[in-house]
């Protein structure tokens, strides 16, 4: 219900003020999400995997994650996709560690790290924020995540 | 510099005291039209000139990266049920980097058009050109995070948003001399990748979570073509039959949490 209490916040004029936002009197609330934009959304690429191939082959860190609770954008989605990469095996599927407890899944691929959260919904850092946050910091570290 | 004085955010309505310094504001990324992107930034908690900054992206399309990224997720602060104060998110994510929020596209949020039909005509191709205009004008605004260590990260419809951007500056940084912007990597978590691969996962996970009964999860198979444009009526039927029937008042976004009432 969180997104409830933003909009709440976020309608206040004194933190508009504070935020030096809405200057120009934008003519509708402010809201978490816009359905004007959702319905009208004009062109949407079929498949990211094509810009994962040439940015993997351009050297950049790329980390993809997923909360195994979601059933919107799954696991098993996120899965079924990077597979068709057809990328090299660097270190094979192990389970990280948070707090002596298993934080999820990983595996490592040449030019991709893939990684679970376990217990965490679509929103990985709103329902797992300690795993969301040692996944991040490995992540910026250039890091394996954790095997004990 | 001035400019970047004036977006500082001295404090915000009932916020705890802090020790990071936190700016907002608006970059106009398209006059002609009128397009102008809102950004939250929020400084690293410890030595911000060496930290490297990382970009959040919410997805929808359409959603919003301060409600989402910044006020549920990474950010520094959460909001209380009545909306009146603000308490200290104990792994918010500024603790490693020098985070920026970023309401995208236009219409999302404090982002704003004058030209109404860009609410109409929005989509993927758009989102990011403004994006990487807004990123340049931003690091103007900013300087000192020119050739700074950079990182995009997002969730969900942002699987798009991200690679996309990253896409973009990739071919930017290829056609400049000295490119400011330092990209260095991006990641996302329960991003939307593939239409297709996606969908037959989708449905696995429905089925292997027990949350659809072995009939229906046949016949979705059976019915849809996840390849197809636009999904047929018995796709979309026995799709309905499923929600409606089967998963039961359930949060789809985390099938074990109490959905909100």
């Amino acid at each position: 219900c969180t997104e409830n209490y933003a909009e709440k916040y976020y309608n206040r004029p004194d933190v508009q003020k504070a935020m030096h936002a809405n200057t120009t009197g934008i003519p509708y609330k402010w809201t978490a999400c816009s359905d004007v934009l959702i319905k009208n959304w004009n062109d949407s690429e079929n498949s990211m995997l094509p810009i994962y191939k040439e940015l993997i082959a351009a050297g950049l860190r790329i980390w993809v994650f997923s909360g195994d609770t979601d059933s919107v954008v799954p696991v098993t989605a996120t899965r079924f996709s990077l597979s068709h990469l057809n990328l090299r095996i660097k270190t094979p599927w192990y389970p990280w560690y948070s707090g002596n407890q298993v934080g999820g899944w990983t595996e490592v691929y040449e030019g991709l790290t893939f990684a679970t959260v376990r217990g965490a919904g679509h929103e990985v850092p709103l329902f797992q924020p300690r795993r969301a946050f040692i996944l991040f910091r490995s992540f910026l570290r250039g890091e394996k995540l954790p095997n004990s | 510099p001035k400019q970047q004085e004036l977006d500082r955010i001295s404090s915000l309505p009932g916020q705890p005291p802090v020790g990071f310094s936190q700016f907002s504001g608006y970059v106009t990324v398209n006059e002609k039209h009128g397009r102008a992107l809102f950004y939250w930034f929020t400084e690293a908690t410890t030595v911000p000139e060496k930290k490297p900054l990382l970009l959040w992206l919410n997805g929808g399309p359409g959603c919003s990266s301060v409600a989402y990224g910044a006020s549920e997720e990474i950010g520094p602060f959460r909001i209380n049920k009545t909306g009146s104060s603000l308490y200290l998110n104990k792994y918010s994510w500024n603790m490693e980097a020098n985070i920026l929020f970023l309401e995208s596209p236009a219409g999302v949020g404090f982002s704003y058009t004058n030209t109404s039909s860009d609410l109409k005509d929005s989509g993927d191709d758009r989102t990011a050109q403004d994006a990487l205009i807004f990123l340049t004008r931003w690091m103007s605004r900013f300087p000192a995070y020119r050739h700074r260590e950079f990182y995009i990260a997002g969730e969900s419809y942002a699987g798009h948003y991200v690679p996309q951007l990253a896409k973009k500056i990739h071919d930017y940084n290829k056609a400049h001399s000295n490119p400011i912007i330092n990209l260095k990597g991006f990641m996302v978590g329960n991003a939307v990748t593939d239409n297709y691969y996606d969908s037959i996962g989708t449905v696995t996970f429905w089925w292997s979570h027990s949350m659809i009964s072995d009939r229906t999860y046949k016949s979705i198979m059976k019915h849809c073509n996840f390849t197809a444009e636009k999904s047929s009526t018995r796709c979309d039927d026995v799709v309905s039959y499923a929600i409606n029937h089967e998963f039961g008042d359930i949060d789809q976004y985390s099938i074990y949490t109490p959905s909100c009432l």
